[in-house]
């Protein structure tokens, strides 16, 4: 999917 | 020792409903406060974050902290053998490596019990920060499932504008294109039937059907949704659970490119 952010991109691992 | 009591099972029918489109396997962290779940889907496109507190339970017991890993198509299998007015009773021993559903019929005249193997799961966990939103939107979970059914025939992302006025909701692609407002309602009999939004500031994001498709499922847990937007951050879609909490989908945008 062209443009699909990832969720790693805005909250961090823990 | 863990062991969690609820009258009717139909709600944790509908948790597990709630998830399993999105995650084949899952952990559920077990502790004093009550149950909690957090895992992304495959493609880290979307997070299910679930909290069932203790004191909705009809009974709770939770001596040590417990994460059981479970596979959730086979946890779907267990549940389906229970009828909706079941008593459920989910037992575990501490550090066990399976669990036991109980099912009891409402005059006690069946009971089932189930075990089951829990997984080993190496989970990542993502904190997530406390985020005040530019626009927070509260609608009837229904009309929100019809909206993504609806627009997910014209393409694959929805555009969610929300300004003062409403919130627009809007599709496009080979067929043609399609938009759906909201207005925010002047006065409902039904607090259940209420749009209301929060705006501080207008937000337009975009956003993967398929993925908000796979979060109505959880329309059934709760008559009204509440999704939270500010600009380039994840969508937060929220439905609320009766007695117990709640259960939080977040959902990265997509950027135009």
């Amino acid at each position: 999917m062209s443009g699909q952010k990832k969720l790693s991109s805005f909250f961090k691992t823990v | 020792m863990f062991e969690a009591r609820l009258v009717q099972c139909s709600m944790l029918k509908k948790v597990l409903e709630a998830i399993k489109e999105l995650l084949n396997e899952a952990t559920f962290d077990c502790s004093d406060a009550g149950i909690q779940l957090q895992a992304m889907d495959n493609s880290h496109v979307s997070l299910v974050s679930l909290n069932l507190r203790s004191d909705g339970f009809d009974k709770y017991r939770c001596d040590r902290n417990l994460s059981m890993g479970i596979n959730l198509a086979s946890m779907t299998k267990i549940m389906k053998c229970a009828g909706n007015d079941d008593v459920l009773t989910i037992k575990a021993q501490d550090n066990a490596d399976n669990v036991m559903f109980m099912f009891e019929s409402q005059n006690q005249e069946k009971v089932s019990d189930y075990d089951m193997k829990l997984i080993n799961l190496d989970q990542e966990h993502l904190g997530i920060p406390e985020t005040d939103y530019s626009c927070i939107i509260k609608m009837p979970s229904g009309e929100f499932a019809r909206i993504c059914r609806d627009l997910s025939q014209f393409g694959e992302s929805v555009v969610i504008s929300c300004t003062k006025e409403g919130v627009k909701f809007s599709a496009a692609g080979d067929v043609g294109a399609a938009n759906i407002k909201l207005a925010q309602t002047a006065n409902v009999d039904k607090e259940e039937e209420a749009v209301t939004i929060e705006m501080q500031e207008p937000v337009t994001l975009t956003f993967a059907c398929r993925y908000l498709n796979s979060f109505t499922k959880a329309t059934a847990l709760s008559p009204q949704v509440q999704l939270s937007m500010s600009a380039d951050v994840p969508l937060v879609v929220e439905y609320k659970i009766g007695d117990f909490g709640h259960i939080r989908y977040y959902l990265a945008p997509k950027i135009e490119e």
